[in-house]
């Protein structure tokens, strides 16, 4: 039977397989790149050398033969390989709960428990609701206060149109000064009436 | 997510409201400066 | 064994999918009813229809949505300081009339005494 290695695969983000045969790939590729430079080498070599009756027939031959020796011991090791690191590296163990999966953790046990779930659903869509009212509610207090704002503003600037805090400049003063000039007024008539009489 | 918008707007619901009583204050204030004004002459 | 292998794996895949889908399912149901509600809200506004105010008392801004001012009696109460000012200007004018008036009248007095 397959163990499809999933838990695995979702804390990784690829599947063990795929990461062990990319790697078999690799070692493969890199095993060929060396073969044709070793030919190379050998094929210089050969033709450098005098009296030399190795042909490049014979020597692909021989390439032939020791890739495929290779192959078979890498192949042998590497079934090790990938059972050390798909037991001890790429896996993760039974006991072992994701972060991610904490909510799981207590897996609804029974209808009771899904009950409960949907319970707090349903009260989740009221909260839900209330946030959303409470939203209009709020943008809407705040267009009032754009409206009543602009017109306290607009009253404030009408009594700058009056003048300042005391009234339009020196009123205040020139009252004084009328009211202190009435009362000499006043003083001094009396005297001249007094006196004329 | 919804009650983090409401709380940004409730700030400037705040905001709003307490300019609204700055300025009802500052008009009182102007009110009461014209009316001591008539105390004046009396 | 291959072909065993084969079925087994198309099995698990199946299976995946369709908890995906089911997940996908349920997702787009509580979207969907999020939208219900969003728009029920937004055509009672728009039909200016006045928002049930114990629908957001439950909400976590009830204190501040509770405690919201009269914003009718505010601008109502501006009519009132411009009563109020007109009296105070009013009264003003007719002090400063009164006192010139005075002064007119002293002014004949000494006219007539000098």
């Amino acid at each position: 039977s397959i163990n499809p290695l999933l838990y695995e695969t979702q804390f990784f983000g690829f599947t063990p397989q795929t990461c062990m045969l990319r790697i078999y790939i690799a070692f493969q590729d890199y095993l060929f790149e060396v073969m044709v430079a070793v030919e190379k080498v050998i094929l210089k070599k050969a033709s450098s050398l005098p009296g030399s009756t190795l042909s490049a027939v014979q020597i692909r031959g021989s390439t032939e033969t020791f890739l495929r020796f290779m192959r078979e011991r890498f192949n042998r090791l590497f079934v090790k390989m990938e059972q050390v690191l798909l037991q001890l590296v790429l896996n993760i163990p039974p006991n072992i709960l994701l972060p991610e999966d904490r909510s799981h953790e207590k897996y609804p046990q029974g209808r009771e428990d899904f009950h409960l779930l949907q319970q707090e659903v349903e009260q989740l869509r009221l909260r839900y609701k209330a946030e959303l009212g409470a939203k209009h509610a709020l943008l809407a207090e705040l267009e009032v206060q754009k409206v009543t704002q602009a017109r306290l503003k607009k009253t404030l600037h009408w009594f700058d149109g009056l003048g300042d805090a005391h009234g339009p400049l020196g009123l205040g003063e020139m009252m004084a000064f009328l009211i202190q000039h009435s009362g000499r007024l006043r003083s001094i008539t009396q005297d001249v009436t007094q006196k004329s009489k | 997510e919804q009650e983090r918008e409401n709380v940004k707007l409730a700030e400037m619901v705040l905001e709003g409201r307490k300019q609204v009583l700055e300025l009802q204050q500052q008009i009182q204030a102007r009110k009461q400066a014209w009316q001591m004004l008539t105390q004046v002459p009396k | 064994a291959l072909e065993a292998s084969m079925t087994e794996i198309k099995e698990y895949i199946a299976r995946l999918s369709l908890e995906c889908t089911n997940w996908d399912q349920l997702l787009l149901h509580h979207q969907k009813e999020a939208e219900k509600i969003s728009r029920t809200l937004e055509e009672a506004k728009i039909a200016d229809i006045e928002l049930d105010s114990t629908l957001y008392l439950q909400s976590s801004q009830s204190e501040i949505l509770s405690t919201k001012p009269d914003y009718q009696k505010i601008l109502d109460s501006q009519n009132e300081v411009f009563n109020c000012m007109e009296m105070v200007i009013d009264e003003l004018q007719g002090s400063i009339r009164l006192l010139y008036s005075f002064m007119e009248d002293t002014t004949q007095f000494f006219k007539k005494v000098s």
